[in-house]
């Protein structure tokens, strides 16, 4: 079973298995170089010798073997210099990465989250029937200083005639109205008498 | 604790010196056998050729890696990730392999965040809304007594108009 | 599968960062 090490793909971008891989195969290139070269100079070597008893068959069988030996070497070498890698170089421990920061603060399970959406989801309704209510709220008091500014004309218009009472030397209008009353009940009487009296 | 890159050189160094070890000039001259007999020197200097180009190829390779990668910063970086994080005891989170539900810690705060928010705007309006509901009763109250004295100015004002009218009717007799 | 798994690590790195700026738009937004 692969550890794909997605943790630390996440954090390299690349996979550590793959960077072993690049390095291993960049490694092995170089081997297979080194050993090519080696063997190209021995043979360039004995093109200079005559009558050289050694031949390039021979020589490359040579190769063969030593780099053999060098692969099995390098193979073992390998496979443990990358445990160390991969166990002390490519691996996030037991930490999180600076992005997953939130998980450790807030570890939120699905219910707690769905709770939370539906929290958000009641608050914007109430708040947008609190608003509402203001607007309804505000129509009234709207309406309230029209009606009460009607209802003061009104008064304005019962203490005008008030005045029209005063200004005319009466306090109360209604009492003048009685006294007219009875002034003109006087007058009769008296018109009344005289006409008794001139007969 | 070593810095990651220094024990990434050290792993390599010691790589290294195990291969030569292992690839060592006996094991060299027992495969090149013949070549070594008929010229010793020139094998000392082959060998000796072959391990320096092999050890400096593979170092080049190496440095070209981290050249590449930006090695040396990026292990820097996951040094002091892990130094700053070194107190953690339990199990650190990892992905949980569903998208939805890892993203939920990251969107988390920023919710809680509109959640308050909102709460302290649905408070601030419910305050406001209070205060205006009892303008509205205090207004309504108003209009009632504007009413009622309206009510009284007409009521005076019509039983004024009652005695105006049978006092006309008495003047008339 | 490696290029899978760099792939999805990508998307964990990156996603999330970007989903958190549309989802903050989108809560401005709201609040507006």
């Amino acid at each position: 079973s692969v550890d794909p090490m997605t943790y630390e793909a996440q954090f390299f971008g690349f996979t550590p298995q793959m960077c072993m891989l690049r390095i291993c195969i960049a490694f092995q290139d170089y081997l297979f170089e080194v050993m090519q070269a080696v063997e190209w100079v021995i043979l360039k070597n004995l093109d200079g010798i005559p009558d050289c008893e050694i031949s390039p068959v021979q020589i490359h069988r040579c190769t063969e073997k030593f780099l053999s030996f060098m692969k099995g070497c390098f193979d073992n070498l390998f496979g443990k210099m990358e445990q160390l890698f991969l166990q002390l170089i490519l691996c996030i421990p037991n930490i999180l990465l600076p992005e997953d920061k939130y998980k450790e603060i807030h570890p939120y399970s699905e219910e707690e989250f769905q709770h939370l959406q539906k929290e958000i989801d009641q608050l914007q309704e109430k708040y947008k029937t609190e608003l509402y209510t203001k607007q309804t709220l505000l129509a009234e008091l709207e309406e309230q200083k029209i009606v009460q500014a009607k209802l003061k004309q009104t008064l304005a218009l019962f203490a005008e005639l008030q005045n029209v009472g005063r200004d005319h030397g009466t306090s109360d209008f209604r009492e003048s109205l009685v006294s007219l009353v009875q002034n003109s009940r006087k007058l009769y009487n008296i018109t009344d008498d005289v006409e008794k009296e001139s007969k | 604790t070593v810095s990651r890159v220094k024990l990434l050189d050290t792993i390599v160094d010691t790589f290294l010196q195990k291969l030569v070890a292992a690839g060592s000039y006996q094991r060299f001259t027992d495969c090149y056998k013949h070549f070594y007999r008929l010229q010793p020197e020139m094998t000392q200097r082959i060998y000796d050729k072959f391990i320096t180009q092999l050890q400096t190829s593979i170092r080049e390779e190496v440095s070209e890696i981290k050249e590449e990668g930006n090695l040396e910063a990026v292990l820097n970086a996951l040094d002091k990730i892990v130094e700053e994080g070194k107190a953690q005891k339990e199990p650190a989170w990892r992905p949980s392999g569903i998208p939805e539900m890892d993203l939920h810690s990251t969107i988390a705060p920023y919710f809680l965040q509109q959640r308050d928010t909102l709460q302290r705007c649905v408070q601030k309006q419910e305050a406001e809304n209070r205060q205006l509901a009892d303008a509205i009763l205090a207004g309504r109250k108003q209009v009632e007594e504007l009413q009622l004295q309206i009510q009284a100015r007409q009521e005076a004002w019509q039983a004024l108009h009652r005695e105006q009218r049978e006092l006309l009717a008495v003047l008339r007799e | 599968f490696d290029e899978i798994i760099v792939d999805i690590a990508t998307k964990r790195k990156q996603y999330p960062r970007k989903i958190l700026e549309c989802v903050i738009k989108t809560i401005k937004a709201k609040q507006e």
